[in-house]
């Protein structure tokens, strides 16, 4: 059962996702026609830019994070940016779209110059994503466990982060068995897309060196 | 594009609230 101080938390943790999104303008320049590839690039650039800016604002809103040692909150986010970035926009994908504008996106990273081998597995998570229907809180505390990975680069005080995590590990568990009862594996799925979000910090790392060479 | 240098910039500065530079 959900006690009521997780039920604070969790909305706390809701609360926070909704209110930190990507500005409506920048997101609109997405589903602009028209645009070539060295565009394409600088759209997705910019996309980046404000998610990780997005993120961070998110983030300051975790209960206890801001205590947490002040570079370990660095290397924290660092080691988070690109998954949780992953995370946030394979939701864009898997929420019903206005017809077209999924293509359109689609489309879009096609033709920035990324290379096929980086775009599958891109588009595939996107998929195991969708496939999963995942509710708000679901999103919201999946990406606040993502940041409060304890054995990120770097990070000093590990246990501290492990108290932070636990909690909202223990709330996501109870959450995932109360709105999905018929699928006891549910819980384990979802955890299992953060290892394949992992996978792709790897890829993004590749890609972003192809992208400065060509 | 945003380099990795870029983005714990990116990071440090919107830590410290002040995003509007």
């Amino acid at each position: 059962q959900i006690t009521k101080e997780q039920l604070g938390l969790m909305k706390v943790i809701v609360d926070a996702y909704n209110t930190h999104q990507i500005p409506q303008d920048v997101a609109k320049k997405l589903l602009q026609e028209q645009y070539s590839e060295e565009e394409n690039f600088l759209l997705l650039t910019e996309m980046a830019t404000s998610q990780v800016q997005v993120l961070v604002e998110f983030t300051k809103n975790i209960p206890g994070f801001l205590s947490l040692d002040h570079e370990d909150q660095i290397a924290l986010l660092k080691g988070s940016a690109v998954e949780a970035m992953f995370l946030r926009s394979a939701q864009v994908f898997s929420r019903k779209m206005p017809n077209g504008h999924t293509e359109v996106l689609e489309e879009r990273i096609r033709k920035s110059g990324i290379s096929e081998e980086f775009m599958t597995p891109m588009f595939n998570f996107y998929k195991s994503i969708g496939e999963l229907h995942m509710v708000q809180e679901e999103q919201a505390l999946l990406t606040a466990i993502t940041i409060l990975t304890p054995d990120r680069a770097y990070v000093k005080d590990q246990k501290a982060v492990e108290r932070l995590q636990e909690p909202m590990l223990d709330l996501l568990r109870k959450l995932c068995a109360l709105q999905h009862p018929q699928e006891p594996q549910y819980f384990a799925r979802l955890l299992g897309r953060l290892t394949e979000l992992r996978t792709l910090n790897h890829y993004h790392a590749e890609m972003l060196t192809s992208w400065r060479m060509n | 594009p945003a380099s990795n240098l870029g983005l714990e910039d990116i990071i440090r500065k919107a830590l410290m609230g002040n995003l509007e530079e």
